[in-house]
């Protein structure tokens, strides 16, 4: 067990329990600035945490930040650890951060899909959908990220649930995806929406299931570039910048397309490292590293939201 | 626990639109058990496929009767899932 936040080692890979075990020291260390909200439960049962970061009013303008949403992508979990602690202790040190959220709540869901993430220590390293039992099929899972109420079921996923972009049987069927979907909806004052993945290195604004840009293709693709460069400041990292259909592919169902939809204008999904040779398997020694030059990044998009109110 | 001895990881750089198309049907093709990292979508980015020990000799020779360019990006799946697996004891320990 990591018996207080000081002595987590931010730079090795964890199991659930001892994120979740984390995440309590970190309340217990800034009770003032953060707190652990459950937002529901998984399909295993699982509980699942947002950790809320403010400094008081009520349904501030908020920022919602997932990582994980796909298990074996443990990169984005584990930067997303250290994010949080980053945000926490540079609160009334970094001027911008202390500015941040002396206006605005910043939620960050760590690990969006613990039953996957469980399934990846314990069973399957490479799985990346959901636990979910598909009726009449002996595959199990869901694409949490083709399975949210926008294009649902159009091109870029599929109808095979043993597929791994499967898109379920209708648009948030996974508990996981309704549970940050009720929980964004009821607050209602959601002004940015980030998903963090791994990997490719890229920086992506809606839409992945039209090709089509968004009315907001300009600013966003303006922000998306200085949040690459602050990325970039830190070791040159390269990262591609565009819409989801014009730098990857057509994929529908994803989380930044119904958070833009709704009405949520600063919708982002980062990919993080890397190109080279290890694909889902950065070795621990990157994870500083890739979280630090991250930071740079999603702080950037954080103080552009903040300075431009919608 | 599912084993991935001998399963490898391709990096495939297709360099025109017939590559790629070759790449979705490959994709579409449920039999050999491949799982697409990243998915062919244009010449830009580089196509990763997880290909099963089972599957690598005929991946290969398609790829090759083809003419798409590729290089193996991780030798053998396993062995890099061993070191992770024994950083992350490590640390608990």
């Amino acid at each position: 067990q990591e018996r207080n936040a000081r002595s987590f080692n931010f730079g090795a890979y964890h199991t659930l329990d001892t994120i979740y075990s984390w995440m309590d020291t970190l309340v217990a260390a800034h009770p003032n600035l953060v707190s652990k909200v459950q937002i529901g439960t998984s399909y295993e049962n699982r509980p699942m945490y947002a950790l809320k970061f403010s400094t008081g009013g009520n349904k501030r303008p908020a920022i919602w930040i997932d990582a994980g949403i796909h298990a074996r992508e443990w990169v984005s979990t584990a930067s997303a650890v250290w994010m949080a602690d980053k945000m926490a202790t540079d609160y009334g040190v970094d001027p911008s951060v202390t500015s941040l959220l002396g206006q605005m709540d910043v939620y960050l869901s760590i690990v969006t899909n613990p039953d996957g993430y469980v399934y990846t220590h314990t069973s399957d390293r490479m799985w990346r959908k959901t636990r979910s039992v598909n009726t009449g099929s002996v595959c199990r899972g869901v694409d949490p990220n083709r399975n949210w109420d926008a294009g649902f079921g159009g091109p870029g996923a599929s109808k095979n649930p043993c597929s791994d972009s499967y898109h379920g049987p209708h648009a948030h069927s996974e508990i996981e995806v309704k549970n940050v979907v009720d929980l964004v909806q009821s607050h209602g004052n959601f002004k940015a929406f980030i998903s963090v993945h791994a990997y490719s290195q890229l920086l992506m604004y809606p839409y992945g299931y039209s090709c089509t840009s968004v009315p907001h293709q300009a600013e966003l693709d303006s922000v998306g570039r200085s949040a690459v460069q602050a990325l970039s400041s830190l070791y040159g990292t390269s990262y591609k910048v565009g819409s989801i259909c014009k730098i990857i592919y057509q994929a529908s169902g994803g989380s930044i397309d119904w958070s833009y939809d709704i009405g949520i204008k600063y919708s982002f999904a980062f990919e993080l490292r890397d190109t080279g040779r290890y694909g889902f398997l950065l070795p621990a020694n990157q994870i500083i590293p890739t979280a630090s030059e991250t930071w740079l990044g999603l702080k950037h998009i954080m103080e552009y939201v903040r300075d431009h109110p919608y | 626990h599912k084993l991935f001895i001998g399963d490898q990881v391709l990096r495939i750089n297709a360099e025109s639109e017939e590559h790629i198309q070759l790449l979705k049907e490959l994709e579409d093709d449920e039999g050999w058990e491949l799982d697409f990292w990243t998915h062919p979508a244009s010449t830009d980015l580089p196509v990763d496929i997880h290909v099963p020990f089972a599957s690598l000799h005929a991946v290969k020779n398609f790829l090759q009767a083809h003419k798409i360019p590729f290089h193996v990006m991780i030798n053998n799946l396993q062995e890099l899932l061993d070191e992770e697996q024994e950083g992350v004891e490590l640390n608990a320990m």
